[in-house]
Formats: C-alpha cells, sequence, structure tokens
C-alpha cells in the first residue's frame, strides 16, 4: 500500500499567465513527484498540487523563487486518508 | 431493500456491484443490469439500463468514477441511480422521462482503477493497463478519446497523470462505451461526472472553435447550475472546456458530439471545502442532492427537444 505520509497539497494561485506557465513546468519535472489535483488553467483561479514530502522543500523554494502565493490545502494527505479508512470501517460495522 | 445500503459512505467496488443487484431486483420493471465489456483485469463493465419498455428509444448516458480517485462521483452515481428508480411513478418529471427515453448509467467506469484505489493508492486516476516500453502504469481515460487525440493538455509519457495512451481508444474501458453507443444508435445525450472543480461544461476542449449548437448548450448550463446552486448555494462555473479549463484534447464530451451526440456535458462535482478527492463522506448526500436538479434540467431539456 502506498503511504502519503506528510505529503502536501498545496493551494497556488498564479497572478499570470507566465506563472501559469512556470507551474505547468514544475509539473513536467518528473523528478519532483508533483500531483496536479486541479490544473493551472487562469490568473486567480487555484491550483491545487500534491507534492510528496521528500520534495516540499524543492518545490516551496520553486514558488518563493518566482513570487507564486501559494497556501497549504492539506497538511499531511494520510491523516485525511486514516481518517477516511475509520469513516468506512464504522460505516460497514453499522451496517452489520 | 436498496435504501438498507448506506449512501452516505463510500464504498469498494464488490459492494457498489452487489447493490446493482439489489436495486435490479428491488424495480424489476423499470431497472436492468447490462455488461458492456470487461476492464483492462478482466472486470466486469456495468452499466444499469432504466427503461420503461418501447425499442431503441432516445437515451441518454451518464457515467461517474472514469477517474477513480474521484470517489464522490461514484458514489453520487449510486445516489442518483437510486434516485431515478425511486421517484419513478411517484415524481411527475422523472415519470414522464422514464416513459420516454432510457438511460444507461455506468457507476464504476474505471473498476480497476477504483479497486486499486482501495487495495494500494487511494490517489491513483488512470486505468491500470500496462505500457509497453514504460514502467509506469496506466492511461487517463479522458485523454484517450478520437477527439483531437494526442493534442494539447494530453501527454505522451505514460508517467504522466494526463497520460493519452498508445492510440485512440487503446483503453477497454473506453473502447467498450464507444461500441455501445455507436451500436445503440440513438443515444441523444451524454453526461460524464468528474470532480472537484465545481464546473459545468460542454465541447470543445480540444479546440477553441464554438461549437455549433454553443448557445443552446451554455443557456442550459447556465440553468442547470442556477438550479444547482439554489439547493446550497454551491457556485459552479459553466461554459466549453476549452474557455472554462484549458484546452483538453481526446475528452468523452468531445467525442460524444463529433458523433452526433448534440447534448454533451461534463460535471466536476464538489468540494467546497479544502479536501479536493479525499471529500468527507458527510458530503456525498449534499453534493448528490444539489446536482440532482442540474441534472434533470438537462435530461427534461434532451426530452423537450428531440432531433
Amino acid at each position: 500500500e502506498q503511504l502519503f505520509v506528510g505529503d502536501q497539497v498545496l493551494r497556488v494561485v498564479a497572478s499570470s499567465e507566465e506563472q501559469i506557465a512556470l507551474l505547468r513546468a514544475l509539473g513536467e519535472q518528473v523528478e519532483l513527484q508533483v500531483d496536479f489535483w486541479r490544473d493551472p488553467t487562469k490568473p486567480g483561479r487555484p491550483a491545487d498540487l500534491r507534492v510528496p514530502f521528500s520534495r516540499l522543500q524543492a518545490v516551496k523554494i520553486f514558488l518563493e523563487s518566482h513570487g507564486i502565493s501559494y497556501s497549504i490545502m492539506i497538511e499531511d494527505v494520510q491523516q485525511l486518508l486514516d481518517e477516511e479508512k475509520r469513516t468506512m470501517m464504522l460505516s460497514r460495522r453499522m451496517e452489520r | 431493500r436498496a435504501n438498507q445500503f448506506n449512501f452516505a459512505s463510500y464504498h469498494t467496488l464488490e459492494e457498489i456491484y452487489d447493490w446493482m443487484d439489489t436495486l435490479v431486483a428491488d424495480h424489476p420493471n423499470l431497472v436492468s443490469k447490462i455488461q458492456i465489456g470487461e476492464s483492462y483485469e478482466k472486470r466486469p463493465l456495468y452499466v444499469l439500463k432504466f427503461s420503461t419498455g418501447g425499442s431503441n428509444r432516445p437515451a441518454v448516458w451518464l457515467d461517474t468514477g472514469i477517474h477513480s480517485r474521484e470517489w464522490v462521483t461514484q458514489a453520487t452515481g449510486v445516489w442518483t441511480a437510486n434516485k431515478l428508480a425511486e421517484d419513478y411513478g411517484h415524481d411527475p418529471t422523472v415519470t414522464s422521462l422514464l416513459d420516454t427515453v432510457d438511460i444507461f448509467f455506468e457507476i464504476v467506469t474505471n473498476p480497476d482503477g477504483y479497486a486499486f484505489t482501495h487495495s494500494s493508492n487511494r490517489l491513483w486516476r488512470k486505468t491500470r493497463s500496462i505500457n509497453a516500453g514504460s514502467s509506469c502504469i496506466g492511461v487517463d481515460p479522458n485523454r484517450n478519446w478520437d477527439a483531437g487525440f494526442g493534442d494539447a493538455g494530453s501527454s505522451s509519457n505514460p508517467c504522466s497523470e494526463t497520460y493519452h495512451g498508445p492510440y485512440a481508444h487503446s483503453e477497454s474501458e473506453v473502447k467498450s462505451i464507444v461500441d455501445f453507443i455507436k451500436s445503440h444508435g440513438n443515444v441523444k445525450a451524454l453526461i460524464s461526472i468528474h470532480s472537484y472543480s465545481q464546473m459545468l461544461m460542454f465541447p470543445y476542449g480540444y479546440k477553441r472553435t464554438p461549437a455549433p449548437d454553443h448557445e443552446e448548450l451554455n443557456e442550459l448550463a447556465k440553468k442547470a447550475v442556477s438550479d444547482l446552486a439554489a439547493v446550497y448555494g454551491t457556485k459552479y462555473t459553466y461554459g466549453s472546456i476549452a474557455d472554462t479549463i484549458y484546452l483538453a484534447a481526446g475528452t468523452t464530451v468531445d467525442w460524444a458530439y463529433e458523433n452526433g451526440v448534440k447534448y454533451s456535458y461534463t460535471f466536476e462535482l464538489r468540494d467546497t471545502g479544502r479536501y479536493g478527492f479525499l471529500l468527507p463522506s458527510s458530503q456525498i448526500i449534499p453534493t448528490a442532492t444539489e446536482t440532482w436538479p442540474a441534472l434533470l434540467d438537462i435530461l427534461v431539456h434532451v426530452q423537450q427537444h428531440p432531433y
């Protein structure tokens, strides 16, 4: 099972077409393993990126160095996944 | 019996497939289950057929879950199929609709991916087919259709989430739908449901040229998102795929439109919070509930505007 401990989802808001192009280029850097949950589309519209824990620093440096604003949408993906599993287990027990 | 199912929870593929049988058993004169093919890993591709009789009636195709990690869509599919069955004979709009139109509903369009999200990787999006010459698995089934195949917004890299595949309709999950819709010959609408950007979109995605029916599709989308918002205030944007997001080639709705299905739409359901694909199960029923009037707007429009 693939775990996502420490992975974060960053909500990024590009302010220009140039920044959108930079975000797309970021997605093409295979070694950064960025997974776009919501793709960059237009300036002002949010894009969401899941970033593995081991690549977080590099991605945040990239965003900051290009002046691209972001916030942390999901602090730890695995925590939410664990919560989802707990909910499903509970639901199954209730059904039985 | 179908109502003993917990619609407010996420379910495995097996649970959903079992529930389909229950729905069919509960509504034998309305709902049947047909198999339109097999997935790459040989799982059955099931479609629920809602029909009150007649041969080759005008039909609507609905699908949810072509991107397997978008769990709220499969869950919305289950709720919606149940709603159609329960409302027939009670709600005049649904009754009139199903007295004249057949509905084909594929709730788990990418079963291999969906099973994989439960067993190994909750965030898996693509199919599970092996790509020759690459260690990366899977094709994006919403870039695999023969409509601008391989162009902008899709990737030729098998490791990409938007990998378009080796050729159009290479994925059996896609080809099975293509074959079914073509052989049916009377599908008048297609609605493909995704999550989580809160949008209602229509062709084209692979080019910026407005579709010949742009004005009508746009007006109907406007009404649908307005009626959706009236339920809980959830705001949707709408428009052509190319205008609303970006150029995206090889998508389901473009293929449908170019193959004569005039009313081709794709929904992007909720996240009204900050959960993305990990939308809490407590939001399943609100999501499905608010989507229902928008879906019904499109279905009724199709019924009332034969072509």
